[in-house]
């Protein structure tokens, strides 16, 4: 079903989104 | 609260300048700063906006981010 290969994707790039956000913060000093 | 203060910051990150949404031009802007796309964070930022009215609120910024960290529904 293309709907759910399309939400399945957004949510891989919202997890990407995140985590780059997390690992953005921890690294900072 | 925890999570509060951690979302505050990441919308911080994205409104560098404190108008209080975030606009597509804000998601662009951080193409340099994080490893994504410009596609990918054109689709995070759709994603995100609920209403899709091209502003991205603080709520609707903090629901995708507890979906994110608790799952659909998550408290």
């Amino acid at each position: 079903d293309p709907n759910m290969k399309g939400a399945a994707a957004n949510e891989g790039v919202l997890a990407n989104f995140f985590n780059s956000l997390l690992s953005k913060k921890t690294g900072s000093p | 609260s925890a999570v509060i203060e951690k979302t505050r910051e990441f919308f911080q990150i994205c409104d560098t300048e404190g108008k209080g949404f975030i606009t597509r031009r804000d998601m662009q802007r951080l193409n340099g700063e994080l490893p994504l796309s410009a596609d990918e964070l054109e689709n995070v930022f759709d994603t995100l906006d609920a209403d899709a009215n091209g502003y991205l609120t603080f709520e609707e910024f903090s629901s995708g981010f507890s979906e994110f960290m608790f799952g659909p529904g998550g408290t």
